[in-house]
């Protein structure tokens, strides 16, 4: 695991904790998307059925696990805590994200590194992982004011992307064979959702002001 | 075969 790497997953990690923090601290679901955060446990559900079949290494079962496992509480929280899920922005999250499942799932069975089950899923994730965020983007775009913890867990989602796609440049480079069209060209559509956020995230940070969307 | 190794991302 090269330096790329492990600061993609580590930001990855933080965003989730960031995002958990904001609801457990605040007991606010707020600005944040249950759609999006529905994608994510359909993508980690369907890209982690290989801890079923494959062992890759500690480190690796841990975190398929706690992305599953912290994916389904956050869920569950928007859904169905008592407090948290009042303050759930029904009618600003009305993105139609089934119309992204099924365009990833077609996706995927165009575009796959072999016609099997487990490797069909696979593609599909990472697929609905690259435009999982939109509903999110879209939910912030909406409201205007952003949260500073929401606000951060965006940013840290977009710099695990970042670090990601630094990893296969790496990799690239360093490894001979190395290549991921799947991954790879997903992961660049994915990162380039994020640029204007990340704008608007610089803007706010340099002027030291509260992250605002343009409508 | 390369495929496997593509998994051990996250």
């Amino acid at each position: 695991m090269n330096v790329f790497r492990l600061a993609g997953d580590m930001t990855h990690l933080l965003s989730i904790l960031l995002l958990l923090l904001k609801i457990y601290a605040t007991k606010s679901c707020s600005g944040v998307s249950r759609k999006t955060q529905e994608l994510y446990a359909i993508v980690f559900i369907f890209r982690y059925l290989d801890l079923f079949t494959d062992f890759i290494s500690v480190y690796n079962t841990f975190m398929k696990v706690v992305f599953i496992a912290s994916s389904l509480a956050i869920v569950w929280c928007m859904r169905f805590h008592p407090v948290v899920r009042r303050s759930y922005d029904r009618e600003l999250d009305t993105f139609r994200y089934f119309f992204l499942v099924g365009a990833s799932f077609a996706l995927a069975l165009i575009w796959h590194e072999k016609f099997s089950v487990q490797e069909v899923f696979w593609a599909f994730s990472i697929y609905l992982e690259a435009v999982a965020i939109l509903p999110q983007l879209v939910l912030l775009q909406r409201s205007g004011n952003v949260d500073n913890l929401t606000g951060q867990y965006v940013f840290f989602l977009g710099a695990y992307r970042a670090f990601y796609i630094l990893n296969w440049i790496y990799r690239y480079l360093t490894e001979p064979r190395f290549t991921r069209w799947i991954a790879g060209t997903s992961g660049v559509v994915q990162t380039a959702l994020y640029a204007d956020f990340f704008y608007y995230y610089f803007i706010s940070w340099k002027n030291n002001s509260k992250l605002k969307l343009p409508a | 075969d390369d495929v496997d190794d593509t998994k051990d991302e996250l």
